[in-house]
């Protein structure tokens, strides 16, 4: 999960 | 969503509004780097891969649709609006930009998160973007006056990923499992990269005389 919360930025 | 990165967003908004300003006001795109402009738009156009298929937050999707019109535009006028294609120093905008792109997807296919098609180029943007600079900071020695907006646009460019920088330890700290050293050694070389322009636009700012880069 901790790459889709990174995919959260621009 | 904290501080920091909001700071960071508004700044690089800031950055392209500035320099659309700049283009679309006064026609006149003297000093800007057009092989930067166009790094920018293949930055956008792989890390926003996503924009129809992840649903972040309108917030979210509204700055990757401002961030690609943008850049696209700019490009655009830089290359078919007559006014303003005439006033690109061609002749000094000269750095192979494409030889940029080349070290930077064999890096991403080497180092990344995960190895899909979408997380390659997403690794890819990051590492183009920390070198997309270049052309303009080359272009910025060469012509040795710049005008404020130019300059004040390279300084917000490179101040908003000092932001995210904030915003990353910040969240480093307040999120578990939040570790992602790739967009962390990227962005850093990448604000790196702005650090003797910032030294010699703080003194230009200081002494209150126009910004000259050192040959």
């Amino acid at each position: 999960l901790s790459s889709a919360s990174l995919k959260d930025e621009l | 969503m904290n501080i920091f990165r909001l700071a960071g967003d508004m700044t690089h908004l800031a950055s392209v509004l500035v320099l659309l300003l700049k283009i679309h006001t006064i026609k006149s795109c003297a000093g800007v780097s057009l092989k930067t402009q166009e790094l920018y738009v293949i930055v956008f156009a792989t890390r926003y891969l996503d924009i129809f298929t992840s649903f972040v937050s309108i917030y979210n999707s509204l700055m990757k649709l401002i961030f690609l019109g943008s850049s696209f535009s700019i490009v655009w006028y830089m290359r078919y609006h007559k006014a303003v294609h005439r006033t690109y120093d061609r002749e000094q905008d000269t750095f192979r930009h494409w030889f940029l792109m080349l070290p930077c997807i064999l890096l991403a296919l080497l180092i990344h998160e995960k190895f899909t098609f979408f997380e390659v180029m997403w690794t890819f943007s990051l590492y183009l973007e920390a070198v997309a600079i270049l052309p303009q900071l080359v272009l910025l020695q060469r012509t040795r006056n710049i005008d404020n907006l130019t300059g004040q646009y390279i300084f917000l460019l490179g101040g908003y990923r000092g932001f995210y920088i904030l915003n990353w330890i910040y969240r480093y700290f307040t999120e578990p499992h939040y570790v992602h050293w790739i967009t962390w050694i990227s962005g850093l070389v990448q604000t790196l990269l702005y650090a003797d322009f910032f030294y010699y636009y703080f003194l230009s700012w200081k002494n209150n005389k126009k910004l000259q880069l050192p040959a």
